[in-house]
């Protein structure tokens, strides 16, 4: 699977 | 990107901006706690540190440089600027901050997503925004009166918080697996600080007279 971006959030 | 996140976002914005405001138009620091405002720094600092090696989008690499450098400006005003120093109570200003930023190393060292140098410094940024505000809170109750900028930065820092929590609520719902412990349990504590803030602003607010928060 795609590895989800962690930290997206500011 | 959700209407929460967002305004959550610009309400953060907002309030450093107030804060500068002030500074500007007052040349003064009064009731600022320089404390807090090296912590929040240092919150940016270590959590953007993905700055170089994570790109989200062209909005997060702004705001996150806006956040580091607004941070920056303001702590250099409150310790460089010959007259906004003047007004620097440091006396008030006594919370031992550095206690905080050990726990909060500490505790990152234990409690992270990954043994990684960037997601260390991530869990030590979001532990330490969590408490920041404290120094600033306790300088607030010390001097008692708390003029109108101040008590509005406050307020627009506790509401980003508040609206934050909406918007993981909105993610936990429609994102599937949406599953951030340190980040959400870090931030409701954070929210919860500012509950007593909070109930004498909307008192005061209520009453259309000056924030005073009791002794």
């Amino acid at each position: 699977g795609v590895e989800r971006k962690y930290h997206d959030e500011l | 990107m959700n209407i929460f996140r967002l305004a959550g976002d610009m309400t953060h914005l907002l309030s450093i901006l107030v804060l500068l405001l002030k500074i500007y138009a007052t040349k003064s620091c009064s009731g600022v706690s320089r404390k807090t405002q090296e912590l929040y720094a240092i919150v940016f600092l270590a959590r953007y540190l993905d700055l170089f090696t994570d790109f989200i989008s062209v909005y997060n690499t702004f705001m996150k440089i806006v956040f580091i450098a607004s941070s920056l400006a303001i702590v250099w005003c409150i310790r460089v600027h010959p007259m906004v120093k003047r007004s620097y109570d440091k006396d008030l200003d006594t919370f031992r901050h550095y206690l905080l930023v050990a726990a909060s190393f500490l505790l990152a060292l234990f409690l992270h997503e990954k043994f990684t140098f960037l997601e260390i410094f991530w869990a030590f940024s979001i532990y330490l925004e969590a408490v920041a505000i404290l120094p600033q809170l306790v300088l607030l109750q010390r001097s008692g009166n708390v003029d109108n900028l101040t008590g509005q930065y406050v307020f627009f820092l506790g509401a980003y918080r508040g609206l934050y929590i909406l918007n993981w609520i909105y993610r936990y719902l429609t994102e599937p697996r949406f599953t951030r412990w340190i980040a959400c349990v870090s931030g409701v504590v954070q929210t919860a600080l500012y509950a007593d803030f909070f109930y004498y602003y909307f008192i005061s607010w209520k009453n259309n007279s000056k924030l005073k928060l009791p002794a």
